[in-house]
């Protein structure tokens, strides 16, 4: 069935939260599907840890305060972490 | 600061410019990068030393998506440069994405604010979580003529490198925290339903409906206006708000800053003796527009859009014992004074006060 705009925007708004934090707060990259479920938690608690920074409201979910920080141009300079 | 605590072991250094964008001048380049260095080195005991064709401590070139450091760029806008902290080899080094249009003003990204961000990172310095700070990590437009380094980075890069030899030490601006209660205002307007709050680069802006109030820079809506607004005031029939600063005003309608601003203040009908308007509020009822100057205000008509005559007039005479006015607006048919960090509340009916605040008492602190 052709993915509707709802599960398009869906996706691309993961793909920019886990390639945000995989840039500035150390997500690591390489998931195991069958870790799905630990996968959300790492994500979210790395992305109260973005919404900390950003003094936004730490929720843990992708809302849309949180997606506007996400896309505003910036240093590539991780936040946290080393960048060697 | 960077974990580890990287820094050079010595204070003199070298930088090198490896390539150039043709979207700048090398003229402008160069300058971008001469000034982006003396805003570390003006308060620190640094010194950069430029070198042609031999390694640098710093080195500063334009890179393309992958360029061999492990983190490719991404194209226009999103990461718009990188830095690595103080060492050998690549450490210290700044690159720059080829792809972003680089400017040496307000448009695209400005090289000068982005260098001096990045050489920050250089030097050892990571990421501040202050929004005011140069070493906040998304970008924001400051006029380079204008460009004060914050008092945060201030201090982060004098715990690496110390003080700056000058006699006199350098400080910077601080950025506005809502809930400090020893905030004063510049200047503060109402707009299309919102209360600006006006504070050096800043403003703060506070929707009645929602109960955080939005830190931001100026120059983020308004790049033309300048830091520093002195006063203020809507004319709601008009959906417009005038800006003073010095002996000029802009004129900002709807969201935009009208074209042909600034213009000089005499045009409203201020004497040349008035070199600038502390504040100013505007009552839609009455259509009179109040500037205070001093210890004097002076009344205009929207109108006739002219000065009343009989005045100026004492403050003190018809709005009682408020002091100096910092800022002032009118909202719901009551007046606002504000004197350092007190607020009157005013009330043009009775012609009284009726009320006492502290400045911050708008923000749900």
């Amino acid at each position: 069935f052709p993915v509707t705009p709802e599960a398009e925007d869906e996706r691309k708004t993961l793909e920019l939260v886990e390639s945000y934090l995989q840039n500035f707060y150390d997500l690591q990259r390489d998931h195991q599907p069958h870790l799905r479920s630990k996968g959300e938690n790492h994500l979210a608690a790395k992305l109260k840890k973005m919404q900390e920074f950003f003094g936004l409201e730490v929720t843990g979910k992708p809302d849309p305060d949180t997606l506007e920080m996400m896309k505003k141009p910036r240093c590539g300079v991780p936040d946290v972490g080393n960048y060697v | 600061f960077t974990t580890g605590n990287p820094k050079w072991k010595r204070n003199q250094l070298t930088y090198r410019i490896l390539n150039y964008t043709p979207k700048m001048t090398k003229d402008d380049v160069d300058q971008a990068i001469q000034k982006a260095l003396s805003v570390w080195a003006n308060v620190t005991p640094l010194t950069f030393q430029k070198v042609e064709d031999k390694d640098a401590d710093i080195v500063i070139s334009f890179a393309y998506r992958d360029h061999q450091d492990n983190s490719p760029f991404d194209g226009p806008n999103g990461q718009l440069a990188h830095a690595f902290q103080p060492g050998e080899g690549i450490g210290g080094d700044v690159h720059l994405d080829e792809e972003e249009e680089w400017t040496k003003d307000g448009r695209g990204y400005n090289l000068f604010i982005v260098l001096a961000h990045e050489l920050g990172h250089s030097l050892g310095l990571s990421h501040s979580n202050d929004p005011g700070a140069l070493m906040y990590p998304t970008y924001s437009y400051t006029a380079p003529s204008e460009f004060l380094l914050p008092q945060d980075d201030i201090d982060g890069i004098q715990a690496i490198y110390g003080q700056s030899n000058t006699a006199v030490q350098p400080t910077g601006p601080i950025t506005p925290r809502a809930c400090d209660p020893n905030l004063t205002f510049d200047a503060i307007t109402t707009l299309r339903g919102e209360i600006i709050f006006f504070k050096g680069r800043y403003m703060l802006r506070k929707h009645p409906a929602r109960t955080e109030t939005e830190l931001n820079f100026i120059s983020l809506f308004w790049p033309k206006l300048p830091s520093g607004i002195q006063a203020a005031y809507e004319n709601v029939e008009r959906d417009e708000v005038l800006l003073f600063k010095e002996d000029k005003y802009w004129v900002l309608r709807g969201y935009d800053i009208a074209p042909g601003y600034p213009k000089p203040i005499y045009r409203l009908g201020f004497p040349k003796t008035v070199r600038r308007v502390n504040a100013a509020y505007s009552d839609e009822a009455t259509g009179k527009t109040y500037f205070f100057v001093a210890d004097r205000y002076w009344r205009y008509d929207e109108k006739k859009r002219s000065m009343d005559h009989g005045y100026p007039r004492k403050i003190v005479s018809d709005f009682g014992k408020i002091g100096r006015v910092d800022a002032v607006f009118i909202k719901d048919g009551y007046v606002y004074f504000f004197h350092g960090t007190t607020q009157f509340q005013f009330d043009p009916r009775a012609k009284q006060v009726v009320g006492q605040m502290k400045s911050i008492s708008w923000f749900n602190c």
